[in-house]
């Protein structure tokens, strides 16, 4: 039964998707079945993959709009046990298309229903904002990763970020507890990353997780993409892959 | 009569409210009116200036919903010549209000008309999205100026970027001229930045002004926000500071 997670923020820049990317990378290597779904429109996901987003038969907004089940979607990367449901801008329009329907926030969770057992993890990649997109993401997941970077407008904002996964919460009556909070972009030469680290460590202290794993800033993580990789295909031994090859071995030392 | 810039980019992270911070005291500095309008709901253009976004009278969501004037949310900033239409959680739900209006696209263009002779310049910060914010933004204003980090994510997301505004443009028949691409986060020590940095010159070549400015990722640039400051008032001599009064010059230079 696999578990679907969303990595979500409205903040922008803030590592979503490097934390999709190498998160899923991570879990295949060590043999899960892993699912990403690109429900960004920028579809920087699918792109990480050596996907060209111009040239797709079928995307998210194909099974999302009703013209392809989500299976027709759903394609193999070139990694083992690695699928993606890849994205690219034609789902900018499916906020305003999906508001007209009114369980408009049940959409991916009813679609994903059918494909759920066929993984261990399902990551879902979600914009920067919060709208109708992020709210689908959110309704359909077991759980969510929030990725927080290590500066300062980053902290400003979590106040509000947890205020508005509550009122998805209670508003549409779909609980989605926070797996884990993730540090990124943390960079130890700079007081300002251990400043806001030390911040958040106390934000959260007796709320929710902070993930032990903490993401350092690593300029293999921002080249892997432009060679349409995960880092751990383009450089095995780089801070950046073995960080997220730490976080995937806590997230399955969580489930025992 | 103010010249109205919006400062747009959906890619998040990208330096958005960075630039509109320091352009705008940049440009005060000089002795030039400005207004900033904090157009998004994570309202860190608002704290960038030492204001405690839970602590407003009015905000830009007080003159949209109609509540009162634009004046009346109009407030000055500690830096002379520098004034601000402050943002706050509020405004995370305008999207679905205007889009109830047959003109919701034109509504801040509107509000804007009352207090547009007042000042030289007026800088919209706007989320990263394309959703009604933004096309508000747009359409409100004289020119646009779209900052781009010099990374590989960055880059892939200009077509889609350029498309969408010229969409913008045909559909509601409101032209907003690109003032100019504004590459970010440049580091000069990493391959990537100056990779990034010559395929966007290729890609523009021709076609749209890429600013002989370049901002450097300089870390006083992130610190100065956690004191409430715009760069130029926290560390005059930083190569931040430096790198947008320049901008604000090269600005100033295109006027004649
Ligand atoms: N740990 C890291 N070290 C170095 N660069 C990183 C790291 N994490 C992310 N980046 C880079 O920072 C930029 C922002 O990261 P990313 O695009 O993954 O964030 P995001 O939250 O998905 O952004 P958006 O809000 O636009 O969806 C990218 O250019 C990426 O390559
Ligand atoms: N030139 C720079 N040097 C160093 N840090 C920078 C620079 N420009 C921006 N930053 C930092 O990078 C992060 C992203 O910048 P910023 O928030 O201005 O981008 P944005 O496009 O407004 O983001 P969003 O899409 O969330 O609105 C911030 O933490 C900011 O302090
Ligand atoms: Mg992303
Ligand atoms: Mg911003």
């Amino acid at each position: 039964m696999g578990e679907i997670i969303a990595i979500m923020n409205q903040k922008g820049g803030c590592g979503k998707t490097t934390t999709v990317v190498n998160l899923s990378a991570s879990l295949a290597v060590m043999g899960k079945a892993v699912l990403v779904v690109d429900m960004d429109p920028q579809a920087n996901a699918t792109t990480s993959f050596g996907i060209d987003k111009t040239n797709l038969k079928h995307t998210v907004y194909s099974a999302i709009s009703g013209e392809v089940s989500i299976k027709k979607a759903t394609f193999p990367t070139f990694i083992q046990n690695l699928f993606i449901v890849p994205s690219n801008i034609s789902l900018s329009g499916v906020g305003v298309e999906l508001s007209k329907l009114d369980n408009y926030h049940l959409v991916l969770k009813e679609l994903l229903k059918d494909i759920k057992d066929l993984f261990d993890y399902i990551l879902i990649d979600l914009p920067p904002s919060l709208g109708i997109i992020t709210i689908n993401g959110l309704v359909a997941s077991d759980s969510v990763i929030i990725p927080i970077q290590a500066e300062y407008y980053a902290l400003e904002g979590v106040a509000d970020l947890i205020n508005t996964i509550d009122l998805v919460e209670s508003r549409l009556k779909s609980p989605t507890p926070i797996k884990g909070i993730l540090l990124t972009l943390y960079d130890t030469r700079t007081r300002l990353s251990r400043d806001v680290y030390r911040e958040l460590k106390k934000y959260f202290e007796g709320k929710e997780r902070v993930f032990k794993t903490v993401i350092p800033r690593n300029i293999r993580l921002a080249e892997a993409p432009s060679h349409g990789k995960p880092c751990i295909v383009y450089d095995r031994e780089s801070n950046g892959t073995v960080a997220y090859l730490k976080l995937a071995q806590e997230i399955l030392d969580m489930e025992n």
